[in-house]
């Protein structure tokens, strides 16, 4: 608003006498020496005289790139390529007069003056997508803004050395605005989104490069919105078109990330299983089988494995976020830690089932709040390992109970109604991954779970569960398939007495098929 | 039991917005330079044709296997991308030498007993300049002259 | 039963990282070299 009379006349011939220069052969290597030039030319028509002057000039700026995208877009049998170079054309000479402006602003020393400005211009050209976004709805198009974002990241992210002092504040700048963009805020820009976090310049840049893994938490909280956002969709089995392909697209990155960066999955598997949604299988695997690379992982199909002998099965494994924190509110925590300690107050157990029925997903039409019945879940198995080794003794069959922790699981398996228990189980299996001191933990206590059971229901749930897991298509985590190989060989289960086992033929027949691959 | 859910305002507005971007995908060159003579020009081949690069298409190894010809090709035409910077190492191990002053690559055939500024001993790769200018394919070739 | 992973054009035995030639999220094969941007000697920008 109030843009001061003739500024956008004046903006619209700087923009074009910049783009000129910028094509021009007699720019130079970079375009620097075209650059200072221009830099005196915007101080003589004082575009440079105020921050707000600066403002309105880069929202101008991106305004006019972007109409001249629109315009190029409905050109009528322009073929893709052509369209594209037109717009290139502007669009790249506008972002190399962002990136010298950054580059140059204040003296070399600096950063601040440097930061302060690619915050403000990133800024405005979010402000003009959302803008566009609403105001276009469904005729809204992506590309001046994929295009922006892309090639003002790479050409910051180049190896020189004035953007490698100032390179983390540059990545923190840009995941800020893709956070912001998340696509539940601009679900037309989430094709672009995830083309952009998926760059192989910005996961290099914050999950290879960035020293002390400092890039890793932010690009986690990147990957949990998307997980959000595709959470309603992939809750409705069969997927549409433009859904599938978004569900197909994050496969793709995650099977990116397990080859690439398994650790990082590694750390942040807690926060990704917390919005996954529980049908989201395959998915959910595939986060689940990540492994630290240094790792060498015993065949579970090897037969008489004795994975207490593992020298990893006693290493607690890191998980990042603070998932403690989750278990709210602080008087249920504290009730849960005494009747940890204490077996007191007795009651909790019988209040423990409305407690997690508290204020559940919204939308999601679930009775139970699943963040806090996984929060709850880990808790409890982290405790009780740690009174396991407390008392010198390692996790087995034999020392996981009896005890106060296994009283918990207990109780929530045999008093849940099927969904409540579905989600207790599903908690517990999304421990089983690596060999570690927690899959190890959660192993035997589905283990113990299914021979304690007081009722064929809660065995046939936990087979459920764990076959679900077992029968899609791979990546299978190391821990689930161990477990499930116990379960059906060992005769101490007495897997195969069970009806549920013979109920139909087919599923007669799809046991035997699982047991035949596993063993 | 945790089955579909129907989709609450929200959803349906993201999904509406979806639908109408998978309309208008972003394509990768997007996240490219532009490439003024060697633009992407996808175009579907037959399903028996190779689909995929050939393995270890991206090494140094496989291009030093390439014809010079070929190498120069990539050279030209693939300018600031890493083919280019593949068939430049490939050329040194084929042990051609680039003439940055006339941005042009040359052959030593035995060390040169004087080393003018502009001239070295050796065979140069001579080409239509002017075609080469104007990206001209046919026509575009490359000679080689013993230059004494 | 999910999908076969094997099947969405990442080389998952590759000894290298994919994330340097990864192409899109929905792009069926990995980059390739005249596709990736290089930082190469300044001398090489001929054109």
């Amino acid at each position: 608003f109030d843009d001061p009379p003739g500024l956008h006349e004046k903006t619209e011939n700087l923009l074009i006498e910049w783009v000129n220069m910028y094509h021009s052969p007699q720019a130079g290597r970079d375009r620097t020496k075209a650059f200072f030039s221009f830099v005196q030319y915007m101080h003589q028509q004082g575009i440079l005289k105020t921050d707000d002057l600066i403002s309105r000039f880069f929202r101008l700026c991106t305004e006019m790139c972007v109409d001249l995208c629109y315009r190029a877009l409905v050109e009528q049998n322009q073929s893709p390529t052509l369209i594209r170079a037109k717009c290139f054309h502007t669009l790249d000479a506008f972002v190399r007069l962002i990136a010298l402006l950054v580059k140059h602003s204040g003296d070399s020393g600096n950063t601040v003056t440097k930061i302060n400005l690619l915050n403000k211009i990133l800024g405005i050209i979010t402000g003009v997508l959302m803008q566009d976004h609403e105001v276009r709805g469904t005729e809204f198009q992506q590309l001046p803004y994929h295009r922006l974002f892309i090639m003002l990241f790479i050409e910051l992210n180049a190896p020189e050395p004035i953007l490698e002092s100032i390179n983390m504040q540059v990545l923190i700048a840009f995941c800020s605005v893709f956070m912001f963009l998340r696509p539940a805020k601009a679900p037309g820009f989430a094709y672009a989104w995830l083309e952009l976090l998926s760059h192989r310049v910005f996961i290099g840049r914050l999950l290879a490069l960035t020293p002390q893994q400092r890039g890793w938490g932010m690009y986690a909280q990147l990957l949990i919105n998307l997980f959000r956002f595709l959470s309603p969709f992939l809750r409705n089995a069969e997927l549409q078109k433009p859904t599938h392909l978004l569900y197909k697209g994050t496969l793709r990155v995650l099977l990116v990330l397990l080859h690439d960066f398994p650790e990082f999955l590694c750390d942040y598997y807690y926060a990704f299983c917390d919005v996954v949604p529980p049908n989201c299988i395959q998915m959910r695997n595939l986060i689940l089988s990540a492994f630290p690379r240094k790792m060498r992982l015993p065949d579970p199909f090897t037969a008489n494995l004795k994975v207490d002998s593992l020298p990893d099965i006693t290493v607690e494994p890191r998980i990042l976020p603070n998932y403690v924190q989750m278990i709210q509110p602080a008087s249920f925590k504290k009730d849960l830690d005494s009747y940890l300690q204490t077996r007191a107050p007795i009651t909790f157990l019988s209040e423990l089932r409305s407690s997690l029925q508290q204020n559940p997903e919204p939308n999601s039409h679930l009775h139970y709040n699943i963040p806090l019945i996984n929060a709850l879940v880990l808790y409890v198995g982290t405790q009780a390992i740690s009174s396991i080794q407390a008392k010198g003794q390692v996790t087995s069959m034999g020392t996981i109970a009896p005890s106060s922790h296994v009283d918990i699981f207990q109780y929530l398996a045999v008093n849940l109604d099927t969904e409540g228990r579905y989600l207790v189980l599903t908690a517990i299996a999304n421990q089983l991954r690596y060999p570690n001191s927690h899959t190890h933990y959660f192993s035997c206590c589905m283990l113990y779970l299914f021979a304690q059971a007081n009722n064929e229901q809660i065995q046939e749930q936990i087979t459920r569960v764990l076959l679900e897991r077992v029968i899609v298509n791979r990546p299978h985590p190391w821990g689930l398939l161990i477990t499930f190989i116990e379960m059906i060989k060992n005769p101490t289960y007495k897997f195969w007495n069970h009806e549920f086992v013979h109920c139909a033929p087919e599923v007669e027949k799809m046991m035997e098929g699982v047991a035949q691959s596993c063993l | 039991p945790l089955g579909p859910v129907p989709l609450v305002k929200d959803h349906l507005y993201q999904l509406t917005m979806l639908d109408a971007a998978y309309q208008h995908l972003p394509h990768p060159s997007d996240s490219e330079r532009l490439r003024h003579y060697l633009p992407r020009c996808p175009f579907p081949t037959p399903s028996y044709y190779y689909q995929l690069p050939p393995p270890h298409a991206d090494s140094v190894d496989f291009f030093t296997r390439l014809s010079t010809e070929t190498l120069f090709f990539i050279f030209y035409y693939m300018e600031g991308t890493k083919a280019q910077y593949l068939a430049a190492k490939a050329l040194k191990k084929q042990s051609w030498r680039f003439h940055t002053k006339y941005m042009m690559w040359f052959q030593r055939h035995e060390e040169p007993k004087t080393i003018t500024e502009d001239f070295e001993q050796g065979t140069y790769l001579f080409f239509d300049y002017e075609k080469w200018g104007q990206r001209k394919k046919e026509g575009f070739t490359f000679e080689y002259r013993y230059l004494e | 039963p999910g999908i076969d992973l094997t099947t969405l054009g990442l080389n998952l035995n590759s000894p290298e990282n994919l994330y340097s030639t990864f192409q899109s999220p929905w792009a069926e094969a990995p980059c390739r070299p005249q596709d990736i941007d290089f930082h190469v000697p300044a001398e090489y920008i001929t054109n």
